[in-house]
């Protein structure tokens, strides 16, 4: 574990908080993807499938523990919840995620480590993951301004993945046989979508301006 | 070992 690993966790972990805040504390889930979500229960499912079978450490399954949890009980209660699902943006979020779900299946059959089952689903949740954030991004494009929890949220986490790419080169120069072009190129893909988020989230922090995306 | 040398990340 390095610090920019922890500190990457931690920022993720941070959104996941910052989310359920807005959701629990406004009731709403106004301005929130309920797609990008989706995708990204998808993306724990698959990535922790070796939740129960390889035990690394207390941290490691307590985390996945939070993230699929917290990202399903976000899926239930943008469906469910009577007060919340009545806020969802249904008819802005139309990003057709289904094919992201279909390419991202077809390029961890294509590409991957191994060609064992957990190997295809962990290739495929690093895949998806990475443009697990465009209908949330659509989303926010569509709805014009953009509320302080959601940009917080949406900026936490896009920076994750960012810390997370200072550590692949930190193990890369630090432990000999650390090949993980898979994660990394994923991750790269990922960050660099946040791109004009990030800059639209800089000037509207630097003027003090609400954030707007330009449609 | 290379196996579970990168499985340990979230």
């Amino acid at each position: 574990m390095n610090i920019f690993r922890f500190a990457g966790d931690m920022t993720h972990l941070i959104s996941v908080l910052v989310l359920l805040l807005k959701i629990y504390a406004t009731k709403s889930c106004s301005g929130i993807s309920l797609k990008t979500q989706e995708l990204y229960a998808l993306v724990f499912l698959a990535r922790y499938l070796d939740l129960f079978t390889d035990f690394i450490s207390v941290y490691n399954t307590v985390m996945k523990i939070v993230f699929i949890m917290s990202s399903l009980s976000i899926v239930w209660c943008m469906r469910m919840h009577p007060m919340v699902r009545r806020s969802y943006d249904k008819e802005l979020d139309t990003f057709r995620h289904y094919f992201l779900i279909a390419g991202c299946l077809l390029g961890a059959l294509l590409v991957h480590e191994k060609f064992t089952f957990q190997e295809i689903f962990w290739a495929f949740s690093l895949y998806l993951e990475a443009v697990a954030i465009l209908p949330q991004l659509v989303l926010l494009q569509r709805s014009g301004n953009v509320d302080n929890l959601t940009g917080q949220y949406v900026f936490f986490l896009g920076a994750y993945r960012a810390l997370y790419i200072l550590n692949w080169i930190y193990r890369y120069f630090t432990e000999k046989h650390f090949g993980r072009w898979i994660s990394c190129i994923s991750g790269l893909v990922q960050t660099a979508l946040y791109g004009d988020f990030f800059y639209y989230y800089f000037i509207s922090w630097k003027n003090n301006a609400k954030l707007q995306l330009p449609a | 070992d290379s196996e579970s040398a990168y499985k340990d990340e979230l």
